[in-house]
């Protein structure tokens, strides 16, 4: 199956 | 100090319900123009992001920013006790260490009061940018609620693919594939409201994203309709907005990838 992804990979931590 | 009057104590109550099998623990951040709160899943693949404005309270007052740290079991077991035609008023003082809450019937002949511990939660936020998606779908909640819950029983990954004429949300299982295709419409609900679904594509677009949070995410009591807002390779938004200006709830999902 495809892979999740996490938020961390697109925005960025404050 | 904080305090605010909800008219419809039913309000907070659908808004925890649509977050609680999302996530644990949260800070509600107050200050002058409303509460806000952004909050991940434990596995750090979706993101809560709720916007209550201060003109959408009855009366609202924060004199000083204050974040309260909230248990969401403990919250759930709060709100239980409202009637949905109860008044809710929140309290809070600057020590931030209590939340006090308040409903009251509509005519006033009962009052029940309770009283919840905070918590410190220290809890990583993330910058989350304005973006111009290259999808915007919306359509009636009950609708999308309906699609994710035909489909979740085919497989774990939803495709959403979309272009200038349709949006097709399809599964592929082990043993069976199921798809469903929205065009753009009008039609009139029981309520004698005009439900739409309106497409609006810049880039023909084609995203991967986990089931089992579709599924959570999809709720038909929160609004009326939904948005979606997608592009490929970004983490997609599904968006509720609420009457008379009260504000957002926003759940942000990752993609699945190769």
């Amino acid at each position: 199956g495809l892979a999740q992804t996490q938020l961390v990979n697109f925005f960025k931590i404050q | 100090m904080l305090e605010g009057r909800l008219t419809h104590a039913s309000t907070l109550k659908k808004i925890v319900e649509a977050v609680k099998d999302v996530i644990s623990e949260a800070n509600f951040d107050c200050n002058d123009s409303g509460i806000t709160l952004q909050c991940m899943d434990s596995g750090h693949v979706a993101l809560v992001l709720l916007q209550l404005n201060s003109d959408g309270f009855e009366d609202y007052r924060c004199d000083r920013n204050i974040t309260l740290g909230i248990n969401f079991a403990a919250l759930t077991k709060v709100l239980k006790c409202a009637a949905n035609d109860d008044s809710l008023t929140l309290k809070a003082d600057d020590s931030g260490d209590r939340l006090n809450f308040v409903f009251e019937s509509q005519k006033g002949d009962r009052v029940s009061e309770f009283d919840m511990k905070l918590m410190t939660i220290d809890a990583e936020l993330l910058s989350i940018p304005d973006n111009d998606y290259d999808v915007t779908i919306k359509m009636s909640s009950a609708e999308f609620s309906r699609i994710c819950k035909d489909l979740a029983n085919f497989g774990e990954t939803m495709n959403i693919s979309a272009d200038k004429e349709s949006v097709r949300f399809g599964v592929e299982g082990d043993v069976s594939a199921a798809s469903v295709v929205l065009r753009p419409n009008e039609t009139i609900d029981e309520d004698e409201k005009i439900v739409s679904t309106s497409i609006m594509v810049k880039k023909e677009t084609n995203v991967n994203l986990s089931m089992k949070f579709l599924k959570t995410f999809a709720n038909s009591s929160l609004a009326g309709s939904v948005t979606l807002e997608l592009q490929d390779d970004i983490p997609c938004l599904i968006k509720y907005v609420f009457p008379n200006d009260l504000g957002v709830l926003c759940f942000y999902l990752a993609p699945k990838g190769d």
